[in-house]
């Protein structure tokens, strides 16, 4: 308890998903 | 005016070096990085800024361009990644407001800085809350970005959840407390505000070296 579950799905986790939130294709060019 | 800009323009076309009117060790003393890192990040702003337009100015194009790989086309998270990055408000990015962004996403970056970033990117109205309204374009957003669907059923009980568990005082919008509160207790919410490409920028971008004016 306290730490996350991989059963636990919210929205902040799906919203998470996108690709415009993932900084790492600044280096991955 | 025009001699600064002149002579910054003097300075990209006399040599690549990392142009003179940025100063690099203020900037590695407000930030995680060190000077070379900062001079190596140069050396990636340099490629982005000019990936389009090439003013060593990121353009929210380039921007999407990098992140996307496609230069057109609306997105809300690329907007606002766009505006918390472009601290001037001047519909540019420049070198310093690049600095200061990555910095929070730095390994080493306090996580009061991450989880206040993260609060203020998807406070999208930037009312001080993050608003059931907004947590639904967000989502609406991912599933089209994604081709995914979901009833709107499923969609709703999704929100409702998130909102029964972060939503504290049930006044139907997330306050920047409540957000804490809520990342601590889901810290995995904050792995898109950690690259740990930045603790290696320096190997990322050994070009840097060609141009240094400091040996860490």
């Amino acid at each position: 308890k306290g730490s996350d579950s991989p059963t636990i799905i919210n929205a902040f986790q799906l919203i998470g998903m996108s690709s415009f939130l993932d900084l790492s294709g600044f280096f991955e060019q | 005016f025009f001699s600064t800009v002149g002579q910054c323009f003097d300075c990209r076309q006399n040599s690549p070096r990392t142009c003179q009117y940025v100063d690099l060790a203020r900037l590695a003393h407000d930030s995680p990085f060190s000077v070379n890192e900062v001079e190596a990040l140069y050396e990636l702003f340099k490629k982005l800024s000019c990936s389009i337009i090439d003013d060593m100015l990121i353009h929210k194009e380039e921007l999407r361009l990098a992140l996307f790989q496609a230069p057109y086309g609306e997105n809300i998270f690329l907007d606002r990644v766009f505006d918390l990055f472009d601290e001037k408000k001047n519909g540019v990015i420049e070198f310093e407001e690049f600095i200061h962004a990555l910095s929070v996403f730095h390994p080493n970056a306090p996580i009061e800085e991450k989880i206040d970033f993260a609060f203020r990117l998807y406070d999208l109205r930037q009312t001080g809350f993050i608003e059931r309204e907004e947590v639904q374009q967000m989502v609406a957003t991912i599933l089209m970005e994604s081709d995914m669907t979901l009833s709107d059923e499923l969609l709703n009980l999704i929100i409702d959840k998130t909102f029964a568990d972060a939503d504290s005082d049930k006044d139907g919008k997330i306050s920047k407390a409540e957000w804490k509160a809520y990342v601590l207790k889901h810290p995995s919410l904050l792995k898109n505000m950690t690259l740990p490409y930045l603790k290696d920028v320096t190997t990322a971008f050994p070009s840097f070296i060609f141009n240094t004016e400091v040996e860490d």
